[in-house]
């Protein structure tokens, strides 16, 4: 499983949520006006949290944040 | 599985409830408006609670929190 | 497998009954109008009772409690 | 696998029939007007039996008992 | 798999053939009219016979037995 | 995998064929007209032959044995 | 995996070829008009040859041999 | 996983090449005119010829081979 | 998976491009116009190349060789 | 699973980030304008991240980067 | 998983990218104007690279690469 998020300004981040009993970020990538970034689901990563105006296209349909 | 959450007010709640033959809230996500979240079914999470306004979109269908 | 439960009125009980030979109430969650809890069938839950007005979206289509 | 059932009418009844070489009900549970069920087949759940006015929602499409 | 049966009628018999070498009914289950049983295939029951009125959801479609 | 067979007429035979390096008949139901069987293919019945005026509804479609 | 073979005329013959190195004819079942034969893949069979006026259904469609 | 063939004329000839490091024939089907076969790949066939004219129908859709 | 090939001409070939880390041509089969060939991917075979007028069918489509 | 990358324009960079507690950059592939890149998800690449004027064809569909 | 590469042109390379930390060339293959590749990824293919002008059919669907 993977979503796709196209950033649509600077400073877009995307977070990623640690599995198991402790929820925590463990990692946060920045992305720029235009980049694109696919990022599975993992391990390490049960939950993604994105801030920043960006296009998400995931199974359940596209969506934007804002 | 997953389901995709973006918050259209300050303050949505996405909890985290355990799984097994305990029912309680393990995390507490807050969102601001226009975030987004994308929250997996895992281990130790076995239903989620979102109060406040905000889109949801899941392999049924999409619905909005209020 | 999961489920998604809008409440539509306040006091919307959500019930989980025990998977196994025996057949009882393990959890009750209450919704106020509005709240959405998605949730999973599990180890533990082999059953679902939802009282009180809810609208359900369910891998067979929608439905109205009431 | 699961079906939906929502009663109709008061007094509606759910009953869960064993799995294994015996077929003896195992378990009844009664719905009023309004609620909702959705219930699994289990390690103990091979059939299931509605009687009432109640309205069910399985893979093969939806159908009124009375 | 699973299939759906509402008895159209009273005495309705839904029966179960056991799986294996022999061929031999193992249960009868009797429905009144607006009765709705949903059964497995399973361990015990590899083929079902349905005597009386009654309409049959399948995965290949519906059927009515008279 | 399980086929749908409606008989159309009184003395209808469906017959299970054994699976092995021998092929011979190990079971025949009879049925009269409008009963109905659901058939599934087994450890034991890897073919199936149908005498006499019946529907068939399999996952290849529909078709009438005469 | 099944074929469905209806007769269109008498005579007509459903040939199960071996599984592994040989290919041979284990087993010819005929059919009369008007019967049909549902036949699996097998352990033992892996190939199916139909001779006379016959109906075929399969994951593929229907045809006709003759 | 299996293709149907429908001879359209005599000597139609379907070839069975070897699994393994190898290629080679190691068996030839003749089929006359009308006749049906349907042949899965196997522990032996990895690949499958078709000299003569026929019907070929396989999951990818149908093709005529001369 | 398998992919069809039929030749438009004559001396159309179909080679097998070995799987692992070397990559050489293991076999190469010649076809005649309008002879078709139903190839696998195996243990050996990882890819497959077409010289020479053939229409092709894969699970993304066809597509003619020239 | 894979992606589909076409650049439409040169310098395009498609970074690999690694799989696991620690998320680093672990390839970058540079492609020229009109070059495609085929890459899947694999046991060391769980993002992937695309910098620069491209068209990304996933399974949720297709968007440009820029 | 495999795609059908079809060069348009002479010269087209299609290059396999080793799996596993590092990435690098493990094989060009060149194709001449007409010629179809039918790819896997592989236990040492993890990515495709195509350079020059050829029809890429993939999953999720085709393009052109110059
Ligand atoms: N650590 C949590 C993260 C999480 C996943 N889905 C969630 C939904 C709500 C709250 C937290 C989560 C878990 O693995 O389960
Ligand atoms: N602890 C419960 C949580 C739960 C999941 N689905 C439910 C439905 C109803 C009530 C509780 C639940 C369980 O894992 O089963
Ligand atoms: N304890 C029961 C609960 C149940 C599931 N499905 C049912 C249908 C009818 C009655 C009870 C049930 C079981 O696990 O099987
Ligand atoms: N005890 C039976 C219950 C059952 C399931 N499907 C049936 C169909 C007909 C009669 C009985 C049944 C069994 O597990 O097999
Ligand atoms: N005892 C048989 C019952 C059966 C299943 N499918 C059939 C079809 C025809 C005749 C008998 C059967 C078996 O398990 O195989
Ligand atoms: N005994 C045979 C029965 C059979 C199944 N499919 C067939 C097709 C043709 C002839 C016989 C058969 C087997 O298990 O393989
Ligand atoms: N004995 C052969 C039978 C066969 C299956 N498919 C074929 C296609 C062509 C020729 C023979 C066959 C095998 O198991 O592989
Ligand atoms: N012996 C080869 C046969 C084969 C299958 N697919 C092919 C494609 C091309 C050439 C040969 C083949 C193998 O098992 O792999
Ligand atoms: N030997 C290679 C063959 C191959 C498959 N797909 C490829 C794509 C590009 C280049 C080579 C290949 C492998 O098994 O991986
Ligand atoms: N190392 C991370 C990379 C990652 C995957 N998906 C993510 C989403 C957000 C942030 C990081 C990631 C992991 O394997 O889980
Ligand atoms: N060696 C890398 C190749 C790769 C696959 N997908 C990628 C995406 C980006 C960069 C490199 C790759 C791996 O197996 O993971």
């Amino acid at each position: 499983e993977y979503i796709v998020i196209k950033a649509l300004e600077d400073g877009v981040t995307i977070i990623g949520l640690t599995r198991g009993q402790q929820t925590k970020f463990h990692h946060t990538e920045k992305l720029d006006a235009g980049e694109v970034m696919v990022a599975q689901f993992t391990e390490h990563t049960s939950a993604i949290k994105i801030r920043g105006k960006a296009e998400l296209m995931t199974k359940h349909g596209s969506v934007e944040s804002e």
